[in-house]
């Protein structure tokens, strides 16, 4: 599909930001679904250091792959006080109800990220989420094969975030990321950031927790 | 799907997280509604990395206590707590609203406001119902002011019921389950709230229904932002004075054709 921004969404979509420090995005094409031959479909989001992490997911019984995994994962890091590096993702399908076979897609998609990173070692570092079609697999050859080149691409400049948002999408018209800068009351001078991405357009009545 | 990732480089602490996450996720990302199906894979994940914050600084913390609380009361947030948890807050309502302006053909963005004298579940089951009614959604793409969906979508909300035989002056400040549900046809009010500011649109006052100036009608539902405001608690005063109002908000869109292309055509 033509993914054009209309004219009418344009104004939501920043053409700069202010980024927390420490944190890399990029973006990167591995053709996960096989009528996309020119856009983005691989996204990662990571901190340079391990850093704590906390998520929310659907109540929806049927839960993907990649949400049992991420969440196992964060349940034995609040156990275990283990830290993470960041998330990878993929548009274009998602690995929702797949049976074993996608849990495992989920769990490789995450190892080749962690393999990625210098402090690799056996416990996870990388959450994974996946968006797209249900009841497809994943075509995880070609996912792996293109996150080393994903990691290459990480970068901390406004284009590099912008990229991982539009990598996210699906059927949005537009890619969705804000940023800003804030300050607490206990450090008036210390300037601290926070910036997001999300995606979404359909199947769209969240009910996270 | 849903997905979101946040990130912030203010150092938090690790225990403290997913309670900051949950609780700015409830009026953000667990507020909005565009089809009204929830599915399998949505995520919000959420990393503070703490590369700004000055050495030795405290983490951002739930159970902190505020000096001052040591000596005037119990414990509480502290100010730094407060205002991170307002921040991603703010921040996050920000994201979701995106995902609305974006719902699959979407031409409207519509806050519905629901103020219940009841109790909170009460005014967000009245909101959901309406942000998920089919009908309600074709009106507003119809740019059709249609009160009587709106009661309707209320009127069937699960878990809500009517309790026509209570008397208006003794409507009760609720003591048991069951009258936590308890909506009031006839003091439900239903308006427009015009996003350029300009007076409110009564459609519907304490069960009566307005002579509405169809023209100024169209001119509000012209404009991509609406507000839609109901009120469950609308006393005449000065009983209305007395009593407190819970505030419950959902952000959704109209449906239009164009819902239907992407979708027929978005398949398994």
């Amino acid at each position: 599909a033509d993914r054009s921004i209309p004219a009418a969404k344009q104004k939501y979509v920043p053409s700069s930001g202010t980024y927390p420090k420490g944190f890399l995005a990029g973006s990167a094409f591995a053709g996960v679904k096989a009528s996309n031959t020119k856009y983005d479909d691989l996204a990662l989001v990571v901190s340079e250091e391990p850093c704590p992490a906390a998520a929310i997911f659907t109540k929806n019984i049927f839960q993907a792959a990649p949400v049992k995994v991420s969440k196992s994962w964060l349940a034995k890091s609040r156990s275990e006080g283990q830290t993470f590096r960041g998330v990878v993702v993929n548009s274009g399908c998602a690995n929702a109800v797949t049976g074993k076979v996608g849990q495992e897609h989920a769990e490789a998609m995450a190892r080749k990220t962690d393999e990625c990173f210098s402090d690799a070692d056996e416990t996870p570092k990388t959450l994974v989420m996946s968006t797209g079609v249900i009841g497809q697999r994943l075509p995880i050859d070609r996912i792996t094969e293109a996150i080393p080149h994903l990691h290459s691409n990480l970068g901390s400049t406004h284009d590099h975030w912008l990229d991982a948002a539009k990598a996210i999408c699906t059927t949005d018209t537009f890619p969705k990321l804000l940023s800003r800068t804030f300050t607490l009351p206990s450090h008036p001078d210390t300037t601290y950031s926070i910036a997001g991405m999300t995606k979404g357009a359909g199947m769209i009545h969240p009910n996270m927790g | 799907t849903l997905l979101g990732i946040i990130c912030t480089d203010a150092k938090i602490d690790p225990r403290s997280m997913k309670k900051l996450l949950d609780k700015a996720a409830r009026h953000s990302f667990n507020s909005i509604s565009i089809d009204g199906d929830t599915s399998t894979n949505d995520t919000v994940a959420f990393f503070a990395n703490g590369a700004a914050a000055p050495p030795g600084a405290d983490p951002i913390a739930l159970a902190t206590v505020d000096e001052r609380a040591k000596v005037f009361g119990p414990p509480r947030l502290n100010a730094d707590t407060k205002a991170f948890a307002t921040e991603l807050s703010n921040f996050m309502t920000d994201l979701a609203k995106l995902v609305v302006r974006d719902g699959e053909g979407a031409t409207k963005f519509v806050t519905i406001r629901v103020r219940s004298d009841v109790d909170y579940p009460t005014a967000k089951r009245a909101a959901v119902s309406i942000a998920r009614s089919a009908l309600v959604k074709t009106a507003l793409y119809g740019k059709d002011a249609n009160w009587g969906r709106i009661l309707c979508a209320i009127g069937y909300a699960p878990g809500i019921m009517s309790s026509p035989e209570l008397p208006a002056v003794d409507f009760p400040k609720v003591k048991d389950s069951d009258s936590l549900k308890q909506v009031r046809p006839d003091f439900t009010s239903v308006s427009f709230i015009p996003a350029d500011g300009s007076e409110e649109l009564k459609l519907l006052v304490r069960g009566e229904p307005e002579e509405v100036d169809e023209v100024r009608a169209k001119q509000i539902l012209e404009m991509e932002d609406l507000e839609i405001l109901v009120r469950l608690d609308d006393f005449p005063p000065p009983r209305g004075d007395l009593i407190r109002s819970h505030e419950a908000v959902m952000y959704t869109c109209d449906l239009s054709h164009e819902y239907v292309t992407i979708n027929g055509d978005y398949r398994t």
